[in-house]
């Protein structure tokens, strides 16, 4: 099951719409500091229905949202749509592409939709249960958890081998 | 779910060791220890690590890199034994010289074959074993972009020559 | 002391904004404020960043290469208002792309005309604006020596080419 | 007053005698992970007067004694003395080289040392009084302590102020 394509659109810095297509093997995403590179991670995190607002590098859950710039408005939705390649189908469902969005509103509101149809956030992580994708996953890895996997912080290391086995 | 907890931790201890003496070399030592072997559900996880040669009091004295290597072998120890269908790592290869980085990246290139790797980085040699690059850039001030880039292109994305070095 | 505090704020406060447009451009907005200015000695000192075009609701927000150039920022417009005979830094470079790495760096090179700099890296770049260059190594397993290096002979101290990139 | 010279023998990683020169501008310290770049940065806060075992990465203090190799037998001592060039009268002290040491012995022992005579850590910290060094100076340093400022832990950002002003 691999990872075919991600949507963001008003998600913190992409004000405009970004698509971005997926292949097998190594992708490398560059670029200068603060052009996006972590906001593409922090987008994948949020869409599989990351929770903690600070794992996001945000106060609230609506520090997400485009803000604007000097030359444009703020958006009034943040929107993720990820897209899965499920033909070996190890996701439990019939598709063979699989696509999970999430939307957040400027006013609070929030959705979850699966190929299309509005679901909850529970339908979503039923889905990907046991094949080790999730937003707490132990496959997104940035260098602040290399220490804290290190000193064990908040039982990140016991959490690690729950996750797994 | 002790006997499946316990049949996990020791399989992931044996690739543990595998993955930090390729990461490392074949003289290096390492080792996973539940702190209470009576009580796996309870115990808390130690790791040992001791680079050849050396012998540190824990892991906390070792280096900036050395333990940035070994937490990626337990790490990729734990994709062995479940493997993830996509790892994502964001710029996890800034604190390795360059020898380590070429071992790195060998080791995610091996398990590439299995499963799909999404590497932030700012580093050359890391993007040398790319197999596709993405480059993010904001050529409007505070709103991101993202454009294939190749090694061609790269300098319009990843500006390493445009600041006159003194 | 509050006198003599508020005086320090001011000016530390006017070179952080002068350094940090260095660091940034021209175009990018800074400012310290004390949370309680009627009461400066209780005060917590907050850190506004705000590079051009961007409306970032903390410096939380900011990506790790912005921080670090934030902080810098903070840590040289204290140095401007007490100089420190001498700086280390211990791969501070590490989240810097080549444009900022060359920013900061030249930055050390404006400073060290009055304080002597001691610069921990592993980035050639950082490397070029030395004037003088250690090597430590360990030749012995677990024994570490220090030897000079300049470009000549620096390859067989950080070693870069020994593995083959596949 | 410039540093001109560290003397470290039995601290951490330098089971040898290391003696290294500075000089006037930009000194590089370059090597593999693991070598001890770090270390000689550690040495110069111990020798400081640092008393905070962590921050040496250490459990306890007797952790920054050599403690051996498969080849070598652990060091009894740890001895670190930087020496300083105080041709402008910067360091109260009428001596034109000034020298601090420090050792420690797998004993517990301790001593400081000021030009070779045995003194207390307080004759070291008033001697740096007002120039901005000491082990917790803000001219040291790390990485970590980039994320600790920003997030103003155990309020570094207002130590960093106090300390300057
Ligand atoms: N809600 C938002 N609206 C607009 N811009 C945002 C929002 N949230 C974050 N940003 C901006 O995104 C930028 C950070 O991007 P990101 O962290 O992805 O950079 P990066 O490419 O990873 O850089 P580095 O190489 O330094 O790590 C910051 O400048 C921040 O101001
Ligand atoms: N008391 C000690 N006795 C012997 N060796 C020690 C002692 N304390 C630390 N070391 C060793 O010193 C090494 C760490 O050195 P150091 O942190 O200086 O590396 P470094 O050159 O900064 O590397 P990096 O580039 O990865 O940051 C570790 O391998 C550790 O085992
Ligand atoms: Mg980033
Ligand atoms: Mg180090």
């Amino acid at each position: 099951m691999r990872l075919t394509e991600i949507e963001v659109k008003g998600f913190k810095s992409f004000g405009d719409r970004v698509l971005v297509r997926f292949k097998e093997g190594v992708t490398g995403i560059v670029g200068p500091n603060g052009s996006g590179k972590s906001n593409v991670v922090d987008a994948i995190r949020w869409v599989l229905g990351e929770q903690k607002s600070r794992m996001l590098r945000s106060d609230k859950m609506d520090g997400v949202i485009f803000n604007g710039t000097n030359n444009r408005k703020q958006a009034a939705l943040a929107e993720v749509r990820l897209t899965f390649d499920n033909h070996k189908g190890i996701l439990p469902s019939e598709y063979r592409e699989v696509t999970i969005g999430r939307r957040l509103y400027r006013s609070g509101e929030s959705e979850y939709l699966l190929n299309g149809v509005t679901c909850r956030l529970k339908d979503i992580t039923n889905l990907f249960l046991d094949t080790g994708i999730g937003s707490d996953s132990y496959a997104i890895i940035e260098l602040k958890m290399i220490d804290e996997i290190l000193n064990d912080k908040d039982h990140s290391r016991r959490d690690l081998f729950e996750e797994a086995t | 779910a002790t006997e499946r907890f316990l049949e996990g931790f020791s399989t992931i201890r044996e690739h543990f060791i595998e993955v930090f003496r390729s990461l490392f070399t074949a003289e290096d030592d390492c080792d996973l220890i539940l702190s209470h072997p009576e009580m796996p559900l309870e115990s808390s996880i130690q790791i040992m690590a001791k680079p050849k040669g050396k012998k540190p009091q824990s892991v906390n004295q070792l280096s900036g890199g050395e333990k940035t290597l070994t937490v990626t072998a337990l790490l990729f120890a734990i994709y062995l034994y479940k493997p993830a269908p996509f790892c994502i790592f964001d710029e996890v290869d800034a604190p390795l010289d360059d020898v380590n980085i070429d071992k790195f990246n060998r080791m995610i290139r091996r398990f590439s074959k299995d499963s799909q790797f999404i590497i932030v980085t700012h580093n050359k040699r890391t993007m040398e074993t790319t197999d596709l690059m993405y480059g993010v850039t904001m050529v409007e001030q505070g709103v991101s972009r993202v454009v294939p880039v190749d090694f061609s292109n790269l300098n319009e994305y990843v500006p390493a020559d445009q600041a006159a070095v003194p």
